[in-house]
């Protein structure tokens, strides 16, 4: 199972339509400091289920709409997309390539879709925990997690293991 | 809860020992439920000996060596349950170029059968990629992917 | 207590905002005391709208953008009582090329007057260095400084 | 005032005496992780009197001392002395260079050293207050305090400012 294919559009500071094809193996994302890496690595997370704004650095999910710049005006929608093979069917879907796309509205509306189907959040966590590889199917490792497994508070170090368990 | 836990430790402990001894080429590192209390309260420790010096717990270690002993933690965790695709955020900031060296010597062997997204500032790392992409911000506050670069053989350079 | 806190809080405040400016080149920052609560009690909101962006908390800014505005922050409160002798340790690790170089500028400016000693694993930030000291461990766990070299003319590459 | 020399012996990885001329403007320390830049800057530190092992990631002030490797046994002593230069007279003592010296022993015994003549604890930290510069004639910028900064507990903020009124 392969991202092959990542959609960005509307979500932070990915206001015009942006799309990363990635291959097997090692892709780098590189940039100054504020261009969005860490941007990117959010609209992973939110597509595949994410439902805590914290985690994605926002107070609600609306923050993670594009909100406009001095030149731009804010829009009115989120959208990722992102497009899975499916060779060693993994996925428990009858499908060779697996796309799943999730929108949100100013009006707090969402949107889920699985290969252009409508369906619910619940369907699409359901479909990466079926993939055998835990509650996502994707890791990330960042500085914050670095820092919790290093913590001198022991329950921090803790919730590292019982989340691996 | 408590037999969950101790399996998934012990299956963590020994990818750690073993993935540390790739990572500091040599020495031993080690993780430990604190004796005596019940598992799922107690302390869990991380001691670490590099190569030529002492075993000391994680806290003695400088900088650069407590990163890359949790990175070899983070690594055992993950090497648990496998998943498809990977994304390593700027983890490699504090590591001097050897410990850089070895933290890609273990993500390329990795990436054989797990699909990695990288973000950095170091262009060692960047060395490894396959495919590069640069992020910018030409237009304030707009990001735009600008380049993108295949052949992981040291061309990649940070476009910026 | 109150008072002395206050007072503080406005000299920092006041080189905050100058600072800002010279590391951002443009844009605007401020420190806030919430309203309306004991001074001595309040959250602290630090506030910044990089050159182009919207204003936003300091959790909304990236990594590096986060990094800079603390460290032009602790520089605030540095020049409050200014000392004689300051030591940085590897606070620029998470900062991109353009950063160090505005970061180093604040400290070439600042060092007129300070004497700097600073820790780095990062090339451009040894470029501004007047003397360069490579520490090394080639006996394991024995310290050793190795070299030394004079002249910031950008000569000072790592010595390992 | 300038900090001109620095002479480090048995503390912490440097086993060996080691001395550091620094002059005006700045100085680099480069080295590999672990290599002992960090024990520098700490050798200043305990040699202004810093009191707390914790801050200098030692459990007791014994750990301060080099404690041997497979090849090298440990030592009885640590010894750091800094060598200041007072021609304007910010240091409130009579002398154009002045030294302070302190040494631990494993018995945990402490001597306190300016300018040679064996004095107390008190008449060093007496000596840097007396420089205006604050209860330190230092200033050091680390990530924990970068962390402390944007931590989002609003008391280790709050802690910041309090510790530069
Ligand atoms: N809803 C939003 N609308 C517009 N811009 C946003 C929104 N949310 C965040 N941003 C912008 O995204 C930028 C942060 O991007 P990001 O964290 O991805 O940077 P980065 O490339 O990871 O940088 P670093 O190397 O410093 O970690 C911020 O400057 C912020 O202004
Ligand atoms: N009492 C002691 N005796 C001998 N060695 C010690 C003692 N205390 C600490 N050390 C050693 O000092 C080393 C740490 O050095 P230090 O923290 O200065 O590294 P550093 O150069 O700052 O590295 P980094 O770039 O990773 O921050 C550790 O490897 C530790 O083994
Ligand atoms: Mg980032
Ligand atoms: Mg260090």
């Amino acid at each position: 199972m392969e991202l092959k294919r990542l959609v960005i559009s509307g979500f932070k500071s990915f206001v015009d339509r942006t799309e990363l094809s990635l291959g097997t193996g090692v892709t780098a994302l590189v940039g100054p400091n504020g261009c969005g890496k860490t941007n990117v690595a959010e609209a992973i997370r939110w597509a595949l289920g994410e439902q805590n704004a914290r985690i994605l650095r926002g107070e609600r999910m609306e923050d993670l709409i594009f909100n406009g710049t001095r030149e731009r005006p804010p829009v009115g929608m989120a959208e990722v997309t992102l497009t899975f093979t499916n060779e060693q069917g993994l996925l428990p879907i009858d499908f060779e390539e697996v796309e799943i796309s999730r929108r949100l509205y100013r009006s707090g509306e969402s949107e889920y879709l699985i290969n252009r189907s409508p369906c619910r959040l619940r369907d699409v966590t359901d479909l990466i925990v079926g993939t055998g590889a835990g509650p996502h199917a994707y890791a990330i490792f960042e500085q914050r997690m670095v820092e919790a497994l290093l913590s001198s508070d022991p329950a921090q170090r803790r919730a590292m293991f019982e989340q691996a368990a | 809860a408590r037999t969950q836990f101790l399996e998934t430790f012990d299956a963590v402990q020994q990818n750690f020992r073993s993935i540390f001894e790739r990572l500091f080429e040599g020495g031993y590192a080690d993780i430990r439920i604190e004796e005596g209390v019940d598992p799922l309260e107690a302390h869990i420790e991380i001691v670490a000996r590099p190569r030529g010096k002492r075993l000391s717990r994680i806290e003695l270690l400088s900088g650069g060596e407590r990163a890359l002993v949790a990175i070899g933690l983070l690594f055992a965790f993950y090497l648990v349950k496998p998943s498809p695709f990977c994304l390593l955020d700027e983890i490699d900031a504090p590591l001097d170029d050897m410990n850089i060296g070895r933290f890609t010597a273990l993500v390329k062997e990795l990436s054989e059968r797990t699909q990695f997204a990288i973000i950095t500032h170091n262009k060692r790392t960047m060395e490894i990629a396959d495919c590069l992409y640069g992020i910018t911000m030409q237009e304030p506050g707009v990001s735009k992917v600008v380049s993108v670069r295949f052949g992981g053989d040291g061309n990649g350079g940070e476009p910026e």
